[in-house]
């Protein structure tokens, strides 16, 4: 009577899009846009290529003919000068669910294998085309194409025109074409304030929007200097599960589970690993490989409340007060605006920095509450923000205290940058409430807010001055 | 520089487990007993038996003693008289991500094929403790038993033990067993609440539930009365995207486009299927399996505007208004109670039914906002609240034209029913702010609240009739 059966993550996405963000025409077509824009922005800036992204939203006119129901088709094109996506892997990487480079310890925009994937399922269910990707490598001489649609019940690329040329000139990166159902004009406000708050923190990028109205925005690079990239980092005890744990020794030729500690993961140094290992009772010069269950289990959880120093954070890549500032002022052109960088901290094993920026006055409109700009790894995050860590903590915060009386032209830009960002859900709108996180917020957000105090006061007692 | 590679649906949700509800060993405790007695009583209800279902959630004493770490290891198992799962299919329920008896139109409270395997790997990467499983189906003169672990890179189960044995008497059902990292005193009050919330709402239940100190929860029957099971519904035109149309063309035997729409799909008659087809020039006698790319991806587009009836409903099973009232007069005592149950609707293809209840006075105490009560598919939802559409809608009344002023002694209960309830997340915690459910839950609301407001009215004139 029960029929059982197996489905591939592609059907289980396909039917399920609504978890990735692509509940409606609207979204969907703002969805596309950021995950072919944050794979753009992970495949320069992470790579120290000052980017140049250029994005295309085109009336698909051809399917307008076919189809009918005219202004509901959409061609979204981005080109970006990055590194290119290898001949031999692009297929999978946009024909293959849960497929990706980022599966890595890092810092990027990218951690699902699922984004881009997510938008050719959603162009080949509503619109019936593939995907085009044209792709070249820095050190490549040749350019390749590939069009291809997700064979969904096997989760496999089904590739349908293939081809390649030699490069003239020495261009490198990658463009990729969605094209798909949308719904233009309830999506245009949110699809350019993403690009223009992707703009306000990426000043050393180049971006170029065009609207399917022919309306064309320009962001040209501000500045040279780049935040450093990212790095790939080793697991820390905190944060390294069983199986993950297994496979580490399964790869290891580490000799000796003091080695395979020391070596394998960061912030254990060998005197602290023998120390940890003599205080559970296991044999630092064991071979890691003959642990037996009982003793990996053990092993792992004591890990996990062990007193190892804090992650190393040299391996995140904060965008850092200075561009945070000159972003602000490129935005809001206030009379006011400071910004923080907060040290590194951990939650379960994963490091992560807060960043803070508050602007006033100036150009900013008075509104009933501060304006909230969500950033999460260099990620606008623009819908679901009332269920974010980060509202809670701002619109929690009595700004009385802080001589800001609502309505108030206040602007507060919050950035988390981390090796793992706890979204909610798939589709990257909103933050976890994460104690270590929330609490950074708290302290990062009062500092600069107490900055803000200070230039109040004293803006305050000149206009009382003057009045005298 | 880039490592490219693919990783299965296991690994995916073994990562990014707070995707599913598994942050941390609080939420980890509570969700996999969610995960345990949803899919028992959708083996019971959803197939007409009055259920009995005992839930235990006990300290594990051997692995306390292996481990350290006292009160923090927990055995949570659950038995249910259900349908038992089949000897062959237990090792895939069970061990397989994406495998599910529930990938069909049907109201059940089950949907992704994840949820039991969610909570084994949690189980398994912190206590490293195999899940077991006990099963008989009603027919079987054998009781099957299985234990087993994921193996994550290659999403399939991995039996370590099986056994199978006579039955004496006429038991039928399942019972599973989970070892797992917990925190009871953080989760404790959530889980309590959970359960009686369940009992509230199916109180032709028998539910057992002891505690890990011992405390033991009876809810007894209170009545025989079940509401008609759900039944499987065959899709709607406004709900078929083009892979999945493909995918019904391929398994249907119809011999004309005619044929496949009327037979395949709910609501489309012959006679609208030709005139629909006529309007968007396909020859409603052609042989569908004939139909090329672009004519299918008109097919489906254009269904998806046509005025084909709205869902059929017989396939839904609400609460009912009489069940709502018997549950929350045993929950609350309060003075005044009613409810509503609406008529079906439908949102991009599924049906819908939106019921309320709404219980004043008596046991209730006093609040500064209405106790809200909300089920999806008859599962209560206690986490994430702020961002349900119910909440959106239920803290958006006045509550003063309806004479309730707060604090008052208010609460509402709000259930939707649907063969696809549009969840936010895979942990199923709120539901997405979609139309035409926000519609129906504002309107059932403020019929039931006009009902409270003519006894609050009659109430206050006998109050002020007495002090006359
Ligand atoms: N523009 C691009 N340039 C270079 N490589 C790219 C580009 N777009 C995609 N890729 C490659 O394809 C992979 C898959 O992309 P996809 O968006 O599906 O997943 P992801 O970015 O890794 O994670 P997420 O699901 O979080 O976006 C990426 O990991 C990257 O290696
Ligand atoms: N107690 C049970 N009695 C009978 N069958 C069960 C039981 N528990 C699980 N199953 C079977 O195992 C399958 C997988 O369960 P699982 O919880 O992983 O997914 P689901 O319930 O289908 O969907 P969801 O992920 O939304 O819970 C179910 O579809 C059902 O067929
Ligand atoms: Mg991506
Ligand atoms: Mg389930």
């Amino acid at each position: 009577k029960e029929t059982y059966r197996e489905i591939s993550v592609a059907e289980f996405f396909a039917k399920n899009r609504e978890l990735a963000g692509f509940s409606n025409p609207t979204r969907a077509l703002y969805q596309t846009v950021r995950e072919l824009v944050e794979n753009a922005l992970d495949a320069t800036d992470t790579h120290s290529i000052l980017p140049v992204i250029s994005i295309r939203i085109a009336y698909d006119d051809e399917l307008e003919a076919k189809y009918g129901n005219p202004r509901k088709w959409f061609r979204i094109t981005v080109e970006d000068n990055g590194i290119g996506v290898p001949p031999t892997v692009i297929a999978n990487a946009f024909g293959r669910v849960l497929f990706s480079s980022k599966y890595v310890i890092r810092q990027t925009r990218g951690m699902y294998g699922l984004g881009v994937k997510a938008a050719v399922l959603y162009g080949q269910m509503t619109a019936g085309r593939p995907v085009e990707v044209v792709s070249s490598m820095q050190e490549s001489d040749y350019v390749y194409l590939r069009r291809l649609y997700i064979d969904v019940s096997k989760n496999e690329p089904k590739i349908v025109e293939k081809g390649q040329w030699r490069k003239k000139g020495r261009w490198h990166g990658t463009r990729v074409t969605i094209t798909l159902e949308g719904d233009w004009p309830r999506a245009r406000s949110r699809i350019i304030e993403y690009i223009k708050r992707t703009a306000v923190i990426a000043p050393y990028a180049e971006i170029y929007f065009e609207t399917p109205d022919g309306e064309i925005y320009v962001f040209p690079r501000l500045t040279s200097k780049m935040p450093a990239p990212p790095k790939e980092a080793k697991p820390h005890p905190h944060g390294i599960d069983l199986d993950q744990m297994k496979m580490l020794i399964k790869r290891s030729n580490a000799r000796t589970l003091l080695q395979l500690l020391s070596n394998e993961l960061q912030s254990v140094g060998t005197i602290m690993a023998r120390k940890f290992l003599e205080e559970i009772g296991l044999d630092p010069n064991m071979n890691p490989k003959k642990l037996d269950n009982d003793s990996l289990v053990k092993l792992v959880d004591s890990m996990k409340s062990y007193r190892f120093r804090a992650p190393k954070s040299d391996h995140l890549s904060p965008i850092g007060e200075e561009l945070i500032k000159i972003g602000l002022k490129r935005m809001f052109k206030p009379e006011w605006v400071d910004a923080l960088t907060r040290p590194p901290r951990a939650y379960q094993g994963h490091s992560f920095i807060v960043e803070v920026g508050i602007a006033y006055g100036g150009g900013i409109e008075a509104r009933n509450e501060p304006l909230l700009l969500r950033y999460a790894n260099k990620i606008p995050l623009l819908y679901e923000e009332r269920e974010d860590v980060t509202y809670k903590v701002v619109s929690g915060i009595n700004w009385k205290i802080y001589r800001v009386d609502f309505p108030a032209p206040l602007v507060v830009l919050v950035h988390i940058a981390s090796t793992k960002i706890p979204y909610k859900g798939v589709g990257k709108e909103s933050i976890s409430e994460v104690p270590e996180i929330e609490s950074e917020i708290r302290i990062a957000v009062q500092h600069v807010a107490r900055k803000l105090r200070v230039y109040l006061g004293k803006k305050a007692r000149e206009a009382e001055a003057r009045r005298k």
